[in-house]
């Protein structure tokens, strides 16, 4: 079992939507697939269609209340992906945390203590646009890091800082934590601004940066609001030709294959 | 002086493209504006060629030293327009202030004893995509509220959980706060995607929603990388047009015209 880390601090640059379609292509290539929603905004949850209601289980039960991660598990409509869902009480885990020993560590021993953990090949984590205690517990827990960007100049901004505290979590907390690769996200390739910053990237991160791109295409954008993966709503657009081409390189890079 | 809190939690909608473009085409106006870049992505100091070292002085000197913020405030390339910055220091200012008493009401009271206040017309604060104790301080100081959106299913999701916010900090800490308006930002026509979206956000705001709308234009993504305005940088281009149509429709909304 391979644990991902999607994050970028920068806001809106394609993580639950990489998380997602990512983790739909690999169940479509044979792999069992879990995703874990770490933000209140809970965008994940939508985009696979579940509503969480005040009864439900959610990360929060998890984070806060040491509910197991076998209680939480739901399948999606799509076969060998399944979900554990946010809702917005995440938001206040936080503070909630603040002052308990350890508190970056509880996603990392939820997952050790996981009785079905040989039966999923991958476990996906959707970070929130920020680098606090939620994106922590998911760099602790994670063997790999997956890092969305929009190939724009704001979004190129965060990433030494980003890759700063990456190196902090190895350091202290999960030393066999590597970074994956930097996965190009809405890439238009008429302009020269998603040119020249792709260009900048490929300079700081080299070896890092993934072959695929991920191109600019509203299939992408439209998918969340029928609570469908790419695959469901518009299997011929280049969306769904772009995830599955980065599904196969991505495999093929965890060794996987 | 009016303070507007330009916030959504939702990441990449166009907060800190909103904040710069609208307070440089209201200094084009003719009013005096100050920025406060609230996000430790530090995206709008680097959006107007500011580049914080660790000697200066930034949010987090005025939020946890408290710093007066007349020591902060710095010009920019556009005359009348004034920028207090930030740095990535600012992500611990949650965990500093996590138990002081009043935390989110200290740069409210750092606006009632800055000196210059009389000579500003507009304040803008640029929020970091959360609802944590940042975006807390910029409601409790604010006025209005202005929250630019995405024209994009995603966008629509975290909007009910803002208003929840905003009428909490309303009833315990700031009566006065008003949601200004919600300006769709990014919006590309050719699509059914944004006309549904728009369709949608003016059943649920109706009468808050901007008249003005502001197009997806590739000049906007690219000022940042010359740390121009749009103004600077593209004077004739769709991106200038819509902020300063925005900007008109805007200063006469809250009275200054
Ligand atoms: N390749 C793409 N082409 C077109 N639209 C896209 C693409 N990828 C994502 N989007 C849309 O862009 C918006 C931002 O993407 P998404 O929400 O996945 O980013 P995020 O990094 O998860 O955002 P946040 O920081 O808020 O968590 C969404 O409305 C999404 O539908
Ligand atoms: N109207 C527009 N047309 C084209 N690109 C835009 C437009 N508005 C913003 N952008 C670009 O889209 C990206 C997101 O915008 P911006 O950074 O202003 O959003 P934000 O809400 O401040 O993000 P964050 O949540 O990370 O603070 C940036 O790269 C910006 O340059
Ligand atoms: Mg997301
Ligand atoms: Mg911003």
């Amino acid at each position: 079992m391979q644990c991902i880390a999607v994050i970028n601090q920068k806001g809106g640059v394609g993580k639950t939507t990489t998380t997602v379609n990512l983790s739909a292509a690999l169940a479509q290539m044979g792999y069992r697939v879990l995703m874990l929603d770490m933000d209140p905004q809970a965008n994940l949850t939508v985009h696979v269609d579940k509503r969480p209601d005040l009864e439900s289980h959610t990360m929060t039960s998890l984070l806060v209340e040491d509910e197991p991660l076998a209680d939480l598990v739901q399948p999606t409509a799509t076969e060998r992906l399944f979900v554990v869902p946010s809702d917005t009480s995440l938001a206040g885990v936080e503070q909630v945390l603040a002052n308990r020993i350890g508190r970056e560590t509880i996603l990392r021993e939820a997952l050790e203590a996981f009785p079905q953990a040989q039966e999923f090949d991958f476990v996906l984590f959707d970070c929130p646009p920020s680098l606090g205690v939620l994106s922590a517990n998911a760099l602790v827990a994670a063997d790999r890091v997956l890092i969305p960007m929009q190939a724009q100049y704001l979004s190129l901004q965060g990433m030494a800082k980003l890759v700063e505290v990456i190196q902090l979590v190895q350091k202290r907390l999960n030393p066999a934590l590597q970074i994956g690769c930097v996965l190009p996200c809405m890439v238009d390739a008429r302009t020269n601004l998603s040119t020249e910053v792709l260009r900048e990237i490929d300079t700081h991160f080299g070896p890092l940066l993934a072959r695929s791109r991920i191109r600019n295409n509203v299939k992408l954008a439209e998918a969340p609001s029928f609570g469908r993966t790419i695959f469901e709503h518009a299997a011929d657009s280049n969306g769904a030709r772009d995830y599955e081409a980065f599904a196969a390189e991505f495999a093929a890079m965890v060794g996987a294959a």
